[in-house]
């Protein structure tokens, strides 16, 4: 379903070009869930921002369920990006002046949901993380764990069919990580397609085929026998 | 030299009470290493920001270096927080639009050093944490891993005796976060005390002491006999 081929991304700074991403070419089918890792700096969030059609490459081609994602129109991305595609964002990304019910409802405007289904449905996605009691607290209101899954709840209320997840689990204790890793799993197992980076091994094992980057690059490309 | 006696702290939202922290004492010695582990929302960074003079308890007591905080004024908590403390926030906190040399160097404005002192200290703090290539960059030019260790550089830099440092490691692979504890245990070696906030074990174990907290208490407060 996704298929990269060359991609590069480069930032010109001053006389400097920072090549943040060289030649990524990677292809992930549906249904498959893939682990990346790599060192601080290695392009891991430069690559999901491509995948979720966030930012555009500076040369190279990403197709998309078949379709060339650089053909396509600005409400045709956001279509995507709103319907198909979930992304639990390294740093969560949360409206500071709305609640965790509003922010993760808010992919529901878009739906067409009604105002009592969109409660409705923000409540039980915020059951699922654990923060049924939370749902008034704006974000300064809540600790950073309770932030990172409010930003989960959001990602995933549209039962989107691909998740992309950068660092999900990097502000949560052992047991709250596998809560939302038995999340993932349940979805995986639905058909969806999970794709998620992470700093952690316990985490990456979890996933079908990791995927090391290094300096804008994939290193290594691992199938997991026992995840 | 931090001694902490029934600090409570509590949060009135509506007509509901949040308890942070329920009753916490504690004692902490100058020299000592130690981290706090427990679940998301047990209290660990509502008690690292009383620690560290940036909130109040609601009740108890909390004295630092032999002085009650509550009957410091708030020119004195603002010389403490400048001169002996260093904090490294679990979301970083960095200006938006400065850039991390700029970033790292306010802490020195405070210290009275001139504007070529201060950009040379700075530049040295940002290649110990690896990020001597990036200082021109602001925080949005940067990667989470990199804005993590630019709060790490800025925390340091004014060689503060009482470091906290709150999920320092949280979005940093394997190697970096290495390359962080061994500057941890360096500064721990001339006598500077450390209190760290992590949900990894491994980081965890550089410390000479573990305590764990649950729902605003705590639970437990072992000697890590093999740091
Ligand atoms: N301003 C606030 N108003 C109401 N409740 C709050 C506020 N700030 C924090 N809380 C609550 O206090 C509790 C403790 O928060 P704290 O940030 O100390 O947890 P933590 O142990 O650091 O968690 P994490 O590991 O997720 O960072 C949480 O349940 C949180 O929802
Ligand atoms: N807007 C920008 N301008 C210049 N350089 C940038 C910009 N955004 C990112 N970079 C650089 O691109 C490189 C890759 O960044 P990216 O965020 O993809 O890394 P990452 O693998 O996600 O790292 P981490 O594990 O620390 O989150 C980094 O070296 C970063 O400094
Ligand atoms: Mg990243
Ligand atoms: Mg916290």
């Amino acid at each position: 379903v996704i298929h990269t081929e060359n991609i590069s991304r480069r930032y010109k700074m001053g006389s400097e070009i920072i090549n943040a991403l060289k030649s990524v070419s990677i292809s992930i089918n549906f249904g498959e869930y893939v682990a990346f890792m790599g060192p601080s700096g290695s392009g891991k969030s430069t690559l999901m921002n491509i995948i979720g059609c966030l930012d555009t490459p500076s040369s190279g081609s990403y197709t998309l369920n078949k379709r060339d994602v650089s053909r396509l129109s600005e409400d045709e991305l956001a279509q995507i990006r709103n319907k198909e595609i979930g992304f639990v964002f390294q740093t969560f990304n949360l409206l500071p002046r709305a609640s965790s019910l509003d922010n993760v409802a808010l992919p529901l405007i878009y739906a067409g949901y009604s105002k009592k289904e969109r409660d409705a449905k923000a409540k039980k996605a915020l059951e699922d993380v654990g923060l049924g009691d939370r749902y008034h607290h704006k974000p300064n209101e809540l600790s950073g764990g309770q932030r990172q899954r409010v930003a989960v709840a959001r990602a995933l209320i549209n039962s989107p069919s691909i998740i992309l997840a950068d660092e999900p689990t990097g502000n949560l204790d052992t047991k709250t990580s596998y809560e939302i890793m038995n999340l993932f799993a349940e979805l995986h197992k639905k058909g969806n397609t999970i794709i998620m980076v992470t700093h952690e091994e316990d985490i990456a094992n979890y996933a079908h085929r990791v995927v090391f980057m290094r300096d804008g690059n994939i290193e290594r490309d691992d199938i997991n026998e026992n995840p």
